[in-house]
């Protein structure tokens, strides 16, 4: 998976991603974009597929925008069962518990970064106003690393793959490079739901496990999009 | 190239247990069976299918509302067993590992 939160010149945030998956002749006959209503209102917005009712992908309107990307490694199959019945929360519920409940993007970063979860994960949150983005690095107990956006000192977006940010990805899945030479190409005062949704278009940031990719802003709800990809026919 | 995602409404207003459903008439039941069992099959190892379904019965115990409810509404649905509705949610923590 590739997830983007990045901050334009304005102050808007914008946060796009690709969600890459084993299954994709599956997977793509089966992705909706879901709204979830609540006494006749839009409680919050979300991408999964038909059947599963936890959220990768998701939008609470005028609040903030989540994203999940796979994080490697952790532990083996007994403790993760082991964490299920010690009611630990499978990654994708915690993402649709937040985005059901939390108020603002403030408290759904320490919800999602203080939950205990199934199995380690990247967060990647969005907010409404400037410096409301950051990453965050999960283990199952807790947060392993906050990254937030720092657009004043250049760090107006970030990039989160499925390496740590702190490390190299390795040279034979580094999706993470390409996606920062686009977005630097297309720079802060560019930025906007279509240039965001070329730069997770570039490959290998698209690739033939590219299930769907979706670009969001919670400031701008109705803007909410994600697209099916189709693979490259080899 | 790339098609747009079909929009679903799901009411969270209506009971767990029947709140999917109007999504799941919008596909063909027998494949997204056929879908499942393929996924639960590849991704799941048999030691653990055998341990995780007898737990269905406890679904309430174990599985927070609404979840544990919607569960078991698409599973009833699609006359799939409850165990393997849980496993199906569980494929990216079988996966990440």
């Amino acid at each position: 998976c590739t997830s983007i939160v990045a901050q334009d010149y304005k102050g808007n945030i914008y946060h796009g991603r690709n969600l890459d998956y084993d299954f994709g002749d599956i997977l793509r006959k089966i992705t909706i974009d879901v709204q979830f209503i609540k006494n006749g209102q839009v409680a919050y917005r979300g991408t999964t597929f038909c059947g599963y009712v936890g959220l990768w992908t998701g939008q609470s309107p005028h609040k903030f925008t989540v994203s999940g990307n796979e994080r490697g490694g952790g532990a083996w199959w007994e403790n993760a069962v082991a964490a299920f019945l010690n009611r630990n929360y499978p990654v994708s519920w915690l993402i649709r518990d937040t985005l059901s409940k939390s108020e603002d993007f403030q408290s759904a970063v320490f919800k999602l970064a203080g939950t205990p979860i199934i199995a380690d994960v990247y967060y990647i949150v969005g907010g409404t106003v400037p410096k409301e983005g950051v990453v965050i690095t999960r283990n199952r107990e807790g947060p392993a690393d906050i990254w937030p956006l720092d657009p004043l000192d250049g760090g107006w977006f970030h990039v989160e793959t499925n390496y740590d940010h702190w490390t190299s990805p390795p040279p034979f899945d580094d999706r993470r490079t390409p996606a920062i030479r686009a977005l630097n190409a297309t720079g802060q005062h560019n930025i906007n739901f279509d240039t965001l949704f070329q730069v997770l278009s570039v490959k290998p940031v698209l690739n033939n496990y590219t299930i769907y990719t979706t670009v969001m802003s919670a400031a701008f709800p109705d803007k909410y999009t994600t697209w099916i990809r189709t693979p490259t026919k080899k | 190239s790339a098609g747009a995602a079909p929009l679903c409404n799901v009411s969270l207003d209506g009971d767990p247990d029947l709140r999917w459903l109007p999504v799941l008439q919008r596909f063909e039941p027998g494949l997204l069976l056929h879908f499942f069992t393929r996924i639960i099959e590849q991704t799941i190892p048999k030691w653990v299918h055998t341990v995780i379904r007898p737990l269905a019965a406890e679904l309430e115990f174990f599985i927070p509302q609404p979840f544990a409810g919607e569960i078991q509404g698409i599973c009833n649905a699609l006359g799939m067993s409850v165990g393997d509705g849980i496993l199906l949610s569980l494929a990216y923590e079988a996966t990440a590992f």
